[in-house]
């Protein structure tokens, strides 16, 4: 999963 | 009202026409398909990263159609000097969402 949160799913992070 | 939606009908087709040429995979596009796209309009990446954050609704990595048309509304409002919001504003939210 995400285990740093919300923001790495984020491509521009 | 709560039926309306930011996104005009024929802007939706218009994003539901890229999105479609983007070859989505179980209705979903990665942020790697994406993210050329956004980057094709020129804005900051820290702004693409806004209508990112604010795009991808359930935070999963990836938009659907609905939440695809949110992030391209956002560049083209950006695009034209519009500011990005912080919060995604309820008439933004897709009626499948709310």
């Amino acid at each position: 999963q995400y285990p740093g949160g919300s923001s790495s799913t984020n491509p521009f992070l | 009202t709560d039926s309306h939606w930011a996104v005009r009908p024929e802007e939706k087709s218009k994003f539901d026409g890229i999105f479609d040429s983007l070859v989505p995979v179980n209705g979903l596009l990665s942020g790697e398909k994406v993210k050329p796209v956004l980057m094709n309009s020129k804005l900051p990446v820290d702004v693409l990263g806004k209508v990112w954050d604010l795009s991808d609704i359930d935070k999963d990595g990836h938009l659907d159609k609905d939440e695809f048309a949110v992030a391209m509304h956002l560049v083209y409002r950006a695009l034209e000097k519009e500011p990005v919001p912080s919060v995604l504003p309820s008439s933004l939210i897709p009626p499948s969402k709310r």
